[in-house]
Parts: structure tokens; C-alpha cells; sequence
């Protein structure tokens, strides 16, 4: 695409055309957004996060990653989406201008860039990262179980030939490594958003664990208002509620960890299929998929902006 | 590239614990090279699993056998993924 106008956000793209569409949007914005390398997959492609700041230094932020999982490839359009709508709605919209004039955004479209190229060569239905484990045939760990909250307990795999391998030791692939040391350096996230696909749920900590987070009660009333927002636009159900109670146990995943370096605004969404795709999403629901979960969006970015800590 | 066709994907209702136990039971025969789309979790959630072709039959019949309900949410995996890159390509010509 010549501009990020002509970009066809309702068809699905390649790794080379979304970190094209990425240097795009960074050329155009240049005042807005810029684009940083967080480090380099275990395949060695880089890894970009896109960061919309209107000035200040190091201030309070939110986390958006999308695409973790690679075969849910409408989280990364939704991405694409959501990074294009950040630059039409500021100076636009007064919600997402307080939020910009206040505080950045890291968006992160592609997060599991080895297992989204793999989608596109050799296998859609491929989910993991694409590292190789010594003494195993089988390829890839799940990275939403390789992170540092309750590793090792149920609720992940050790099996590298598993879907939810968790992966040697915590922090073991790069892709999960990169974000752990891009946050923790940052130090003051305030809100953490990691986009997955599917079920229409949205979900907060703990996963690893029975125990109900110190924060539910506050979650789970932000949580109730993003759905209700998200289905205002063309009524699609979404649950929500602590990962452990509304799915099942999953030990090492993100927002667990996330939640655990005292990001307190930590949610998981599940995107929709309508009970029909599953993560065969039509590309025609591109566009609507990514149109509500703005707007659950703008309401945990707003109650972040609005309850600082 | 991986090929899909005959693949299907089974929309599985359990109902009971004992049910998704059931299923869970499923999740561990790995030659039946299930790749479970959504896991088994609770009663009344579903489940839904990609079944290789060669598969297909003996997992109808288990689910069959146990009385445990199922539809078919997705009849052939190749034919949607035939459809989704034609889109992109179509596209990616335009």
C-alpha cells in the first residue's frame, strides 16, 4: 500500500506487509508514533512494538499485544486496525486524546513473528513459537505459559510435543524474554492487554491459581463495563471473569505475570468466531471484530487513565 | 504446506465432569493427532477439536459410544483455507 488510507484493512496480510504497514503509519506520524525494535525472535526476525507518545518522559503507559498465539490472525489485523484508528482518533476523539495527552501506548502487532510466518508458508493452524527443544522432534513452546507466574505448575505442559509446552524454564523463548525486559525496564505500565482469539471472554488474573486477586473486585466491575461496551456495537456475548474460573487452570501465562509486577489493569481477551470459524475468521469480520474490541479497549485505557496508582 | 482436506472441526458439548473427562481422556491419545481448539474446561462450555480425517470415525464413534453430544462446526478445514488465501490473493492482485 502507498498509505496507510489505501491499506486494505478487511484482508488478512503477510509479516513483510504489516511491518510495512508499520513503517507506513510511523512516516506519516512521525510526531506520534515510532516504531522500537524489542529484540529479535528465536529465528532472528526482529521484534517492533509500535509506541504512541505525545511528549514527556517515560510516563505512565498500557501494553497492547496482539498475535502471541500465531494461528489467531484476527488479533494481528485487529492490530493493524487498532494502530491506524490511535492516529484517525487523536485530536478526534476527546476519550483517546485525554488518554494520548496523559499517557503512551505500546502496541505490539506481532508477538509470535516466527510462528506467523510459519502460518503463512507451511502450517495455519500452528501455534506456538518455532524454538527447538534439545532431545525433541517436536518444535515450539506455547508462549502464554512460558512466563514467570506459577511456571511449572498444572495447567501447562511438559511435553514439547504439546500444544501448551511451556517451554525449558521460565522466560525460555525469546519472544516472551524480549516483553519481560521491555516492561521491566520501562517500569510504569499501568495496564496490560495481550489480545488472543477465540471464545468472546474477557479475563483477568489469576489463572494459575484458585486464589482470588487482592484487585477483583475492581476488575471485575472494568471488565463488565469493556463487554458491555464491546457488544453495544452489534450485540456479541462476551463473559468474563478470572481465567481459572471462567476456562481452566493455565500456569506461566501473561497476565498472570503482568499482575504480578504490580500492573494491576491486567485483561486477556478472547476475540470472537460467532460459534462458527473458530480461528477460521472470515476477513469480512476483520474490520467489525476489531470495532468492538476498541471500544472494550477504550473503556480499560479510560479506567486506567481515570484511577491512576 | 500443511494440507487440511478432510480435516473437520467437532463443536463438543459436555455436559457433566464426567463427560469432560471423558473428552480429556481424547486429548491424551496422541496418534489421534486431536489438536483441540478450545480445550476441555467446564460442563456446558464447548469444546471444539480439529479431527484429521483418519481420525474422524473412531472419534464420533467414542463421543458416540459416551453419549456425549457433538456437531460439526467446520465440515472441511482446506475448503475455508482455500477460501482465505483466494481473498488474500485476490487482494494482493487488485
Amino acid at each position: 500500500a502507498r498509505s496507510t488510507d489505501t491499506f486494505n484493512y478487511a484482508t488478512y496480510h503477510t509479516l513483510e506487509e504489516i511491518y510495512g504497514f508499520m513503517d507506513i503509519l510511523v512516516a506519516e506520524h512521525p510526531q506520534l508514533v515510532s516504531k522500537l525494535q524489542i529484540g529479535n525472535s528465536y529465528e532472528g526476525r526482529p521484534i517492533y512494538v509500535l509506541k504512541f507518545s505525545t511528549g514527556g518522559n517515560s510516563r505512565p503507559a498500557i501494553w497492547i499485544d496482539t498475535g502471541i498465539h500465531s494461528r489467531e490472525w484476527v488479533t494481528q489485523a485487529s492490530g493493524v486496525w487498532f494502530a491506524k484508528k490511535i492516529t484517525q482518533d487523536y485530536g478526534q476523539d476527546s476519550t483517546l486524546t485525554a488518554i494520548l495527552d496523559s499517557m503512551d501506548i505500546f502496541l505490539e502487532i506481532v508477538t509470535n513473528p516466527d510462528g506467523f510466518a510459519f502460518t503463512h508458508n507451511k502450517n495455519r493452524m500452528w501455534r506456538k513459537t518455532r524454538s527447538l527443544t534439545e532431545g525433541s522432534s517436536c518444535v515450539g513452546a506455547d508462549p502464554n505459559r512460558n512466563w514467570d507466574a506459577g511456571f511449572g505448575m498444572p495447567g501447562a505442559s511438559s511435553n514439547p510435543c504439546t500444544e501448551t509446552y511451556r517451554g525449558k524454564f521460565a522466560n525460555s523463548e525469546a519472544e516472551v524474554k524480549s516483553i519481560v525486559d521491555f516492561v521491566k525496564n520501562h517500569g510504569n505500565i499501568k495496564a496490560f492487554i495481550s489480545i488472543h482469539s477465540y471464545s468472546q471472554l474477557l479475563l483477568y488474573p489469576y489463572g494459575y491459581k484458585a486464589e482470588v486477586a487482592p484487585d477483583q473486585a475492581e476488575l471485575d466491575q472494568v471488565a463488565k463495563s469493556a463487554v458491555t461496551a464491546l457488544s453495544s456495537l452489534y450485540g456479541t456475548k462476551f463473559r468474563y471473569g478470572s481465567i481459572i474460573k471462567t476456562i481452566y487452570q493455565a500456569s506461566g501465562n501473561t497476565i498472570d505475570w503482568s499482575y504480578s509486577q504490580g500492573i494491576k489493569y491486567s485483561f486477556t481477551f478472547e476475540l470472537r468466531d460467532t460459534g462458527r470459524y473458530g480461528f477460521l475468521l472470515p476477513a469480512s469480520q476483520i474490520v467489525p471484530t476489531a470495532r468492538e474490541t476498541w471500544l472494550a479497549l477504550c473503556a480499560i485505557m479510560q479506567h486506567t487513565l481515570n484511577h491512576p496508582y | 504446506k500443511e494440507d487440511f482436506t478432510g480435516h473437520q472441526v467437532l463443536r463438543i458439548s459436555a455436559t457433566d465432569e464426567a463427560q469432560v473427562q471423558k473428552v480429556k481422556e481424547l486429548e491424551d491419545l496422541e496418534h489421534l493427532k486431536l489438536d483441540f481448539w478450545r480445550g476441555p474446561a467446564q460442563p456446558g462450555s464447548p469444546i471444539d477439536v480439529r479431527v484429521p480425517s483418519p481420525s474422524t470415525q473412531a472419534v464420533k464413534i467414542f463421543l458416540e459410544a459416551h453419549g456425549i453430544g457433538y456437531t460439526t462446526m467446520i465440515e472441511d478445514v482446506q475448503a475455508l483455507l482455500d477460501e482465505e488465501q483466494e481473498q488474500m490473493f485476490a487482494f494482493r492482485t487488485r
